[in-house]
């Protein structure tokens, strides 16, 4: 563990507990992309595989188990609650998320460390969480004004990717031979794909406005 | 070491 990885991981904490927070405190979910949130749940479950299998450390499964139960209430927040779900932007959320499963799947059996089922599933969580923010930055372009927690949520979550990729960095000089390309790689376009969205977040802050997206 | 892979990452 290194201070990069370990700020990686609390940034992403950050990020769902801002998301959970907008959820419970407002009882709203405008401006969330239910399908993004899907992704992310897929993420974790097929990430995770060697939860009960693999035993690193505490705070390793502990940390596991937060972000698969907090993503699975997530979803049943935007799916099943009574509230929450009326103010869910179904007609915005439209982006064909299946498709970027799909690929990443078609990815993971291409690319891969080994051909085992755990591997497959891992390189495959490894792209999917790589594009899962596309169907949020689409629905954050067309819903226009984005609410601060919602602002801060993408923030968080595409800051801490970031972090891991110094953990990679600071890996790759201290455990010489580390070879992990799939993680580096797919981190850097997560880290990219949220480039745009940083540059308009910084003027907004800059100029103390709103955060606008061009549609 | 190689067996150092990203398992051991969230």
């Amino acid at each position: 563990m290194n201070i990069f990885r370990f700020s990686g991981d609390m940034t992403h904490l950050i990020s769902i507990l801002v998301l959970l927070l907008k959820i419970y405190a407002t009882k709203s979910c405008s401006g969330i992309s239910l399908k993004t949130q899907e992704l992310y749940a897929l993420v974790f479950l097929t990430r995770y595989l060697n939860l009960f299998t693999e035993f690193f450390s505490v705070y390793n499964t502990v940390m596991k188990l937060v972000f698969i139960g907090s993503s699975l209430v997530i979803v049943w927040y935007m799916r099943m609650h009574r509230v929450v779900k009326l103010s869910y932007d179904k007609e915005l959320d439209t982006f064909r998320h299946y498709f970027l499963v799909v690929a990443s799947f078609v990815l993971a059996l291409l690319v891969h460390e080994k051909f085992t089922f755990q591997e497959i599933f891992w390189a495959f969580s490894i792209y999917l969480e790589a594009i899962a923010i596309l169907p949020q930055l689409v629905l954050l372009q067309r819903s226009g004004n984005v609410d601060n927690l919602t602002g801060q949520y993408v923030f968080f979550l595409g800051s801490y990717r970031a972090f891991y990729i110094l953990n990679w960095i600071y890996r790759y000089f201290t455990e010489n031979h580390f070879a992990r390309l799939i993680s580096c790689i797919s981190g850097l376009v997560q880290t990219a794909l949220y480039a745009d969205f940083f540059y308009y977040y910084f003027i907004s802050w800059k100029n103390n406005k709103k955060l606008q997206l061009p549609a | 070491t190689e067996g150092a892979s990203l398992k051991d990452e969230l």
